[in-house]
Parts: C-alpha cells; sequence; structure tokens
C-alpha cells in the first residue's frame, strides 16, 4: 500500500508545470524514504531529477518500494481538476496498474477523486558523477527566467561565463547580440534577493535557450535557483521545494565545432 | 558554430 498526502496540492501542481513540458512520460519510484523521478527528454540533452522526501508529506506509508509509470498530460489532467486549495492524496495498492489521486477542499464540503491508468515504462537510471564544480552561482529564480527569457529572443544560445566578479550571460543572433552582467551583491538581509557566487575557477559555457526556458517553468517553486558549472560536464540547475525536496534540471553544453 | 551535446556521453546508463 501506497499513500502520500499533500495538504497542500498546489505545489504538485507547480512541480508538474515544471516537467511536463520537458518529458511525455516518467516513471515516479516510491520509497520509504520518499518519491523520486529521473527522466531524459527525448533527444537525451536534458535530465530531470525529482527528489520528494517522505517527512515533508503531511501523511506518507510506503510498505512495498514500487515504480508508478504515468503520462504527464494525462496527470496535469487529473490536476487540472484540483482547487488551489486543495489536499490531495495519492494512492496506490501494491502492483497496481492505476493510481488514485483524491482532493479535498480545505472545509471538506467538496471531496473527488480520480482513478488514473499507470504505464510500463521502459526507464534506464543514469549514474550522474559527483562533480567538484568549478562555479556555484545562486540567485533569484525570476531574475534567471527574466534573463532567459529575454535573451532567447535574439539567439538560439546563450553563453553562461562566470567569474570572480560576477556572472555574464551573453547571446548572439541575426539582428545583434544581448548580454546580462550580474554582479555578486552583498545585501545579507534579504537572502532570497541575492546573488552569491562560489568560484574555484572561472568558466564559459554555451546552452540552448529552448531547454534553459523550459527550466524556468520551475520559477513558482522557489525564490532562488542555484546553476553549478564545470568545464565539459552538463549544467545542474536546481530549485529547492520549500520542506519538501529538490528538482534539478541538467543540461549538456553544446560543443564547438 | 557549436553542435548539441548528449547527456549519453556524460551519465552512464545503470
Amino acid at each position: 500500500m501506497f499513500e502520500a498526502r499533500l495538504v497542500n496540492s498546489a505545489t504538485f501542481k507547480k512541480i508538474l508545470d515544471a516537467i511536463k513540458d520537458l518529458l511525455d512520460q516518467a516513471s515516479f519510484d516510491c520509497s520509504e524514504s520518499g518519491i523520486q523521478l529521473q527522466a531524459m527528454d527525448n533527444s537525451h540533452v536534458s535530465l530531470v531529477s525529482l527528489n520528494l522526501k517522505s517527512d515533508g508529506f503531511d501523511k506518507y506509508r510506503c510498505d512495498r518500494s514500487l515504480t508508478m509509470g504515468m503520462n504527464l498530460a494525462s496527470l496535469s489532467k487529473v490536476f487540472r481538476c484540483s482547487g488551489s486549495d486543495d489536499t490531495v492524496t495519492i494512492k496506490a495498492q501494491d502492483d497496481a496498474d492505476t493510481v488514485t489521486f483524491m482532493f479535498e477542499s480545505k472545509k471538506q464540503e467538496k471531496i473527488s477523486d480520480y482513478e488514473m491508468k499507470l504505464m510500463n515504462l521502459d526507464q534506464e537510471h543514469l549514474g550522474i558523477p559527483e562533480t567538484e564544480f568549478s562555479c556555484i552561482i545562486k540567485m533569484p529564480s525570476a531574475e534567471f527566467a527574466r534573463i532567459v527569457r529575454d535573451l532567447s529572443q535574439f539567439g538560439e544560445s546563450i553563453v553562461i561565463s562566470c567569474t570572480k566578479e560576477g556572472v555574464k550571460f551573453s547571446t548572439q543572433g541575426d539582428i545583434g547580440t544581448g548580454n546580462v552582467k550580474l554582479a555578486q551583491t552583498n545585501n545579507f538581509d534579504k537572502e532570497e534577493e541575492s546573488v552569491i557566487i562560489d568560484m574555484q575557477e572561472p568558466v564559459s559555457l554555451t546552452f540552448a535557450c529552448q531547454y534553459l526556458n523550459l527550466f524556468t517553468k520551475a520559477t513558482p517553486l522557489s525564490n532562488q535557483v542555484t546553476l553549478s558549472m564545470c568545464d565539459n560536464v552538463p549544467l545542474v540547475v536546481e530549485y529547492q521545494i520549500p520542506d519538501l525536496g529538490h528538482l534539478c534540471y541538467y543540461l549538456a553544453p553544446k560543443i564547438e565545432e | 558554430s557549436s553542435t548539441q551535446g548528449r547527456l549519453d556521453s556524460f551519465f552512464k546508463v545503470l
């Protein structure tokens, strides 16, 4: 028996919004420690890694580990039926081929449930090597989304260059070029507004705008985003989900020919 | 010009 209850179903909806444009389907691996999802997009350029810890749920029970393969467009349809203040309870029997989502309104005057068919997905798990990153940039997630959106108008790629002085986002296209430089802030009072750079070595890598834009769909989950970079290694874009876990995206850099 | 890398070359399939 698997049962997970989240008072704030809107958080799960936000997670879904953050992954459904990258992945058509994905397996949710449920165990005693929580729910995990790891999946690459169809072109094997990016990877989504979601980790929700069991004690972040308001109720969590998982007697036997189970893998639930789901079509994310179908799952989105289910969550479209939930109210923003609803509580969600996710339930599945051991070895079941369906999962049930129950939504309860705040005052419990409305209770709805949706049963969705599970899929058998051929999932391959990837081993992600531990990396000593050259640069780790922590910045407001809304600022990152804004920069990626702005620069995407001009080119297909964004070069992210990080030095001790700050981080520079650059693009070039047919109509010209665009650059955004962010300096490290000293505003320690407001951590969520700070730009904090932890640099071992300067690094400059090129990434596809299309994917960076899809990652910024996670912006509503967290005030801050962390970008971890190292030469010839995929970029890691991490959003912490308060009290529940984290959502990480990995993106292979573009390689100069 | 640049080409898009794939993750398969960085991560091992378990």
